[in-house]
């Protein structure tokens, strides 16, 4: 299915720790 | 066999891989010779990446744009997947360069990257943010113009999401009319 990501998901990640 | 490694984390794809282009009006050259593309992303945090290291739209000088377009969907009306398409465009005053642009902007890219119109989403070509002085604006393209079922479905979500209020009408207006146009007006074919 496609890929859908509400504004309150796709915000949780603004600062997330940069992976490697 | 190495226990001690942890978890790969791994990163949420995006439906799209999506590419951010720069315009800068350098007077001497042509409109091609100023578009830049600058990187393309297709993860939920290659997106932040992004976004949290590059100028704010409101602090971009005058006459730039950011786009935003699915990879391989080139910033113009002359690509295919938009020549027959249109835009919705919203309007700014001057004063809203510093209080609501920014809000507006991530938003609506938050409303390309995850998709946000349902069945209508594969209709979005992308959105471009364009600064100027005379007041700025921002504006989600489609694909195909006479989509008047995506094109609307579109429009509504777009300013829901925004939180624009109902008195406010946005225009949708088709490129080729843009294209064309021979003064500044150009009449719109849907209004939300």
């Amino acid at each position: 299915g496609k890929k859908q990501y509400d504004r309150e998901f796709l915000l949780g990640f603004q600062f997330m720790p940069a992976c490697i | 066999q190495d226990m001690s490694m942890p978890t790969r984390y791994m990163k949420h794809p995006l439906q799209s891989r999506w590419a951010l282009w720069f315009y800068k009006n350098v007077k001497s050259k042509t409109w091609h010779a100023n578009v830049r593309l600058i990187t393309k992303f297709d993860t939920v945090e290659d997106f932040w990446a992004l976004y949290n290291n590059i100028q704010i739209a409101s602090k971009l000088m005058s006459g730039c744009d950011y786009s935003l377009f699915r990879d391989g969907i080139e910033p113009m009306w002359e690509d295919y997947r938009n020549k027959c398409g249109g835009r919705w465009l919203i309007t700014f005053s001057k004063q809203q360069r510093h209080t609501e642009l920014d809000r507006f902007w991530l938003e609506t890219l938050l409303c390309l990257i995850g998709e946000s119109f349902g069945d209508y989403s594969d209709d979005v070509c992308g959105a471009v943010i364009n600064i100027r002085a005379k007041g700025d604006k921002i504006a989600l393209w489609t694909t195909h113009a006479e989509n008047r079922d995506a094109v609307l479905h579109i429009g509504r979500t777009l300013k829901e999401r925004l939180g624009l209020p109902a008195k406010i009408v946005i225009g949708y207006q088709a490129h080729a009319d843009t294209a064309t146009k021979s003064g500044s007006i150009v009449n719109n074919k849907f209004v939300v």
